[in-house]
């Protein structure tokens, strides 16, 4: 453990936690991506599965815990509690583009094939470009309330953070994981246009919104 | 390439 993936682990956290009360306070998931939300619930039960045969820390186990309930949370706010409110004809992104590509690629290329390997790095490559389906709906609609911002912005520090991480670790471990690097460097690009819009319009107090 | 370790990141 080390400062900067502490941040990025207080970061996603964080973002869980926003998006959680955005939805629970204002009774609505409008401008929210469920397709986003169902992929995340994936990405973290394909990758926590280990909760059970693996003991890491008892950090460890207590993020993958809050992950995986808050995601479940969060599905259950937007397609059961405040269903009403889900705003589906903008969620149109077709997430088997994303679900079979991750497939075939974690089958091809991981660590070792075994079916637990093969979830995780599935998991990893999904995790990459799970947030898409959200990017859609905000350049679909040409904007999104600042809350969604900063969303937005806590969840792309997180895997931003992470990097920095990765890096400390090869210096100071000689550890590296590239399929991780990789997928993380590609989910960190993604957000790059969103970032630029975040510092220029919505850390000035405008609320993000697209040239049309 | 073989598993050094479980993976121990979120």
């Amino acid at each position: 453990m080390n400062i900067f993936r502490l941040l990025g682990d207080l970061s996603h956290l964080l973002a869980i936690m926003i998006l959680l009360q955005k939805i629970f306070y204002s009774r609505s998931c409008a401008g929210i991506s469920a397709k986003s939300q169902v992929l995340f619930a994936i990405v973290y039960t394909a990758r926590y599965l280990d909760l059970v045969t693996v003991y890491v820390s008892l950090y460890n186990i207590s993020m993958k815990v809050v992950f995986l309930l808050s995601s479940y949370a969060t599905l259950y706010l937007i397609y059961l509690k405040f269903r009403a409110t889900y705003d589906r004809n903008h969620d149109t992104f077709r997430i088997e583009f994303l679900l079979l590509p991750a497939i075939v690629l974690a089958l091809l290329i991981n660590h070792q094939f075994s079916a637990l390997e093969v979830l995780w790095t599935f998991s990893i490559y999904l995790e990459s470009v799970a947030i898409l389906p959200q990017l859609f709906m905000v350049s679909k609609t040409g904007e999104a309330e600042s809350i969604t911002s900063h969303y937005l912005f806590a969840l792309g520090s997180y895997r931003g953070l992470y990097i920095l991480n990765w890096f400390y670790r090869y210096w100071t471990e000689g550890h590296y994981d590239l399929i991780a690097i990789v997928a993380g460097v590609v989910q960190t690009v993604l957000y790059c246009d969103f970032f630029y819009l975040y510092v220029t319009k919505v850390l000035k107090g405008k609320k993000l919104q697209l040239p049309a | 390439v073989g598993l050094q370790t479980p993976h121990d990141e979120l």
